[in-house]
């Protein structure tokens, strides 16, 4: 049996509204270490991976290791029903085929539940070893969402460049070039607006945008993001969830051929 | 133009 009940219900609309387009189906997996899920993309060009932490939780009981296969889309339908203010508990029993989502607003005025039906999945776990980056850079979430909806407008690739300069994400497209350079930036009234840039050494990697693009829709999420950066790798980057996780999508880059 | 690369091949299966 299980049941989680997360009184900022909204944290969890915003999760899946971050990777339903990315990501079909895929399973969520309730242990102790937390609810985590672990997908890749129908086009296998990125991966999402995804932990709440049982303290983030005002109740976390799982009596026993549950995985649970959903489709995205119709997960998010549902959570969509959920007011952004609502406490969200999802229950399920030993060996059921659904999974019930319940909605209670925060004066308690009105509760709601909808069951859905689960699928099973067969998915494969990738292994991520901890790897030194070459750079890593932390940034206001909006700014990099921003920058990323820009350069798609003139083209299809970004290249993200880490110097001593400081980080510089650059496009060509049909109509022109773009380059956008962020220098490290500690001097701001809030913490989560600063950039910094750890650079061990330098670093260029290409990406398509329509994967970055679409990463960012994890804004909501957090005011800041992380991007982790080797020359060859994949590059990770991170919105952490206020004291609860974060959802990490790795993204393999556009290679030489 | 460079190829996109796939992310299964940079990550070991668990």
């Amino acid at each position: 049996m299980l049941e989680l009940r997360l009184v900022q219900g909204g944290l969890l609309k915003k999760v899946l509204e971050s990777i339903k387009d990315l990501v079909n189906d895929a399973n969520f997996d309730c242990s102790a270490t937390g609810f985590s899920l672990q997908a890749m993309d129908s086009s296998q060009v990125a991966v999402v991976a995804l932990l709440l932490r049982p303290e983030g939780f005002e109740r976390y009981w799982c009596d026993r290791n549950i995985s649970m296969g959903m489709n995205l889309n119709n997960m998010a339908k549902m959570l969509k029903c959920a007011g952004n203010d609502d406490i969200i508990t999802l229950k399920a029993e030993d060996g059921s085929d659904t999974v019930t989502f319940m909605f209670e607003s925060p004066t308690q005025d009105k509760i709601a539940d909808f069951e859905m039906k689960l699928m099973d999945i067969n998915s494969e776990r990738l292994g991520f070893p901890e790897a030194d980056y070459h750079a890593i850079v932390r940034m206001p979430s909006s700014e990099f969402a921003r920058i990323c909806k820009d350069l798609s407008s003139i083209g299809n690739t970004v290249v993200i460049s880490v110097t001593k300069e400081g980080v510089r994400f650059s496009t060509r497209g049909d109509i022109g070039t773009a380059n956008v350079v962020c220098r490290q930036n500690t001097a701001v009234d809030k913490p989560e607006e600063a950039t910094i840039i750890e650079m061990n050494e330098p670093v260029s990697l290409t990406f398509g945008l329509r994967y970055m693009n679409s990463l960012t829709k994890a804004t909501p999420l957090s005011n800041t993001v992380t991007l982790s950066l080797s020359s060859g790798l994949p590059a990770v980057v991170e919105y952490r969830i206020a004291e609860m996780g974060y959802i990490r999508f790795y993204l393999a880059p556009k290679i030489e051929e | 133009d460079p190829k996109q690369g796939n992310i299964m091949s940079f990550f070991k299966r668990v």
